[in-house]
């Protein structure tokens, strides 16, 4: 997760409480916004005591993360009111571990209210294959125009060297679920969104087989990866015409 | 071209 967002947004609250860990932040320029959750059920145990919210560095943790192995035991640990986070790493032979404390930071966090959405297209498709139209149409332009009818999703752009469009269409994958693509349509939407965001929201495919593009004329893009206890999703605002 | 929007416009702060 932390390796999928890093490069989006640098300094965040996990805010936790009993629900499990959660983090809201935009970037910089106020364009993208990514939200995370990550339930109970994704550590065991998972104890919080009283409401906290953890202000990290990005940068920091991932640095500190690259120490641990593929398959180490990570544990996370932080006092009533912390200066640090504790992180242990545990090989799964339990012959090494390794402990390191990260410095915390005062964040003044806006929290942006999202209103809840009935979405005009739902789309969901293989995360590889949105990954793989992103980084296709971003070496024409900067641009990509989603464009969601009935009958599929037409992912164009043009630029300086010439034009390109991707078109899919509704497909089933009996064996595996995550390789099908569907589409849910209430009304047909068209909408334009930076490439470079899109190619940036898709360092999270590998947390997810399918994911999922929610789309209403002018309101921002809901890209969302599901994980097995929680989400993570991202907000785009869509570049609008005069 | 299209403009780029911000998110400000669409979701509320607190």
């Amino acid at each position: 997760v932390v390796e999928a967002i890093k490069d989006l947004v640098q300094d965040c609250n996990f805010d936790c409480n009993d629900d499990g860990i959660q983090l809201q932040a935009m970037d910089n320029s106020h364009v993208a916004l990514v939200s995370m959750k990550l339930s109970t059920g994704a550590f065991s145990p998972f104890r919080c005591d009283r409401n906290i919210a953890l202000g990290i560095n990005l940068n920091s943790l991932m640095k500190v993360l690259r120490a641990a192995g593929n398959d180490d035991i990570l544990t996370l640990k932080a006092e009533d009111q912390p200066d640090s986070l504790n992180l242990v790493f545990e090989s799964p032979g339990q012959d090494r571990m390794s402990e390191y404390d990260i410095k915390l930071m005062d964040i003044d966090q806006e929290h942006l209210g999202i209103p809840e959405t009935e979405y005009a297209a739902t789309i969901s498709l293989p995360s590889a294959e949105f990954q793989r139209i992103c980084r296709d149409l971003s070496a024409l332009s900067e641009s990509v125009s989603i464009e969601a009818s009935k009958d599929g999703v037409k992912f164009s752009c043009s630029g300086d060297i010439g034009n390109g469009s991707v078109t899919l269409r509704p497909h089933t994958n009996v064996e595996d679920e995550s390789k099908s693509t569907s589409i849910a349509l209430t009304e047909p939407v068209n909408l334009t969104f930076s490439l470079k965001y899109l190619v940036n929201f898709c360092k999270a495919s590998s947390l997810s087989g399918s994911v999922q593009l929610c789309l209403s004329n002018e309101v921002p893009l809901l890209v969302e990866f599901k994980m097995g206890a929680g989400y993570l999703r991202f907000y785009l605002a869509p570049k609008i015409g005069d | 071209p299209p403009k780029q929007a911000t998110l400000g416009s669409f979701f509320k702060l607190p």
